[in-house]
């Protein structure tokens, strides 16, 4: 555990927290894409698998419950109590296509060819790209209201910081390198260039989000 | 260089 894993690990669960507060704030899920928070939960479900293979910490598995836990919860309520809100024709972008190149990087590039580790670089790949159903409906929409820039920020910031975890790793650790997640995380972190960009010269500034 | 040998992130 280093500095960087743990602030992004915490900027991660903030995220969530946010996104929770959020859904039951405005007892709305508009502007939020439930393909992507679907995809988070198979991306929890598919990496997690590993909590009954093999222990590391404790909070290495307090944490995987709570995450597969709330995308699951989150999921939920937008199912169920607040699909009123839900506004699928914004919500449109085909995330078969996602899924699918996950699946095929996945099996093309594992570290080792078992159900597990197959399973784990497909978690990998599908987590970097999960966030374009929701970065498609804002630039569909033009706009988000502030908390849900809030979040879609926290939720990219994470895997910067661990791109720095990565950094330490590599030089404290005989030069551990993890390709996959590198690869997939600069994939992930490029995806939010514009998104940051906006966040910063407008949200910070006290303006709302707000395509040019 | 050191391979990863387990998955000890989140």
């Amino acid at each position: 555990m280093n500095i960087f894993r743990l602030s992004g690990d915490l900027l991660h669960l903030a995220s969530i927290f946010i996104l929770i507060a959020r859904l039951h704030q405005t007892k709305s899920c508009a502007g939020i894409s439930l393909k992507t928070q679907y995809l988070y939960l198979l991306v929890f479900a598919t990496r997690y698998l590993d909590l009954f293979l093999g222990f590391v910490s404790v909070y290495n598995t307090l944490m995987k419950i709570f995450f597969l836990a709330s995308s699951g919860y989150i999921v939920y309520l937008m199912y169920s109590p607040l699909k009123a809100s839900y506004d699928k024709s914004l919500d449109s972008f085909r995330v078969e296509y996602i899924i699918a190149f996950a699946a095929v990087v996945a099996l093309a590039f594992p570290h080792k060819y078992s159900v597990v580790e197959v399973l784990w670089s497909f978690s990998i790949y599908l987590e970097s790209l999960a966030i374009i159903p929701q970065l498609f409906q804002m630039t569909r929409t033009g706009e988000a209201d502030n908390i849900t820039s809030h979040y879609v920020f926290a939720l990219g910031g994470y895997r910067a910081l661990y791109m720095l975890n990565w950094f330490y790793r590599y030089y404290t650790e005989d030069n551990y390198v993890d390709y996959i997640s590198w690869i997939a995380g600069i994939v992930q972190t490029a995806l939010y260039g514009d998104f940051f960009y906006i966040y910063i010269t407008r949200v910070l500034k006290g303006k709302s989000f707000k395509l040019p | 260089s050191a391979q990863p040998a387990e998955h000890d992130e989140l």
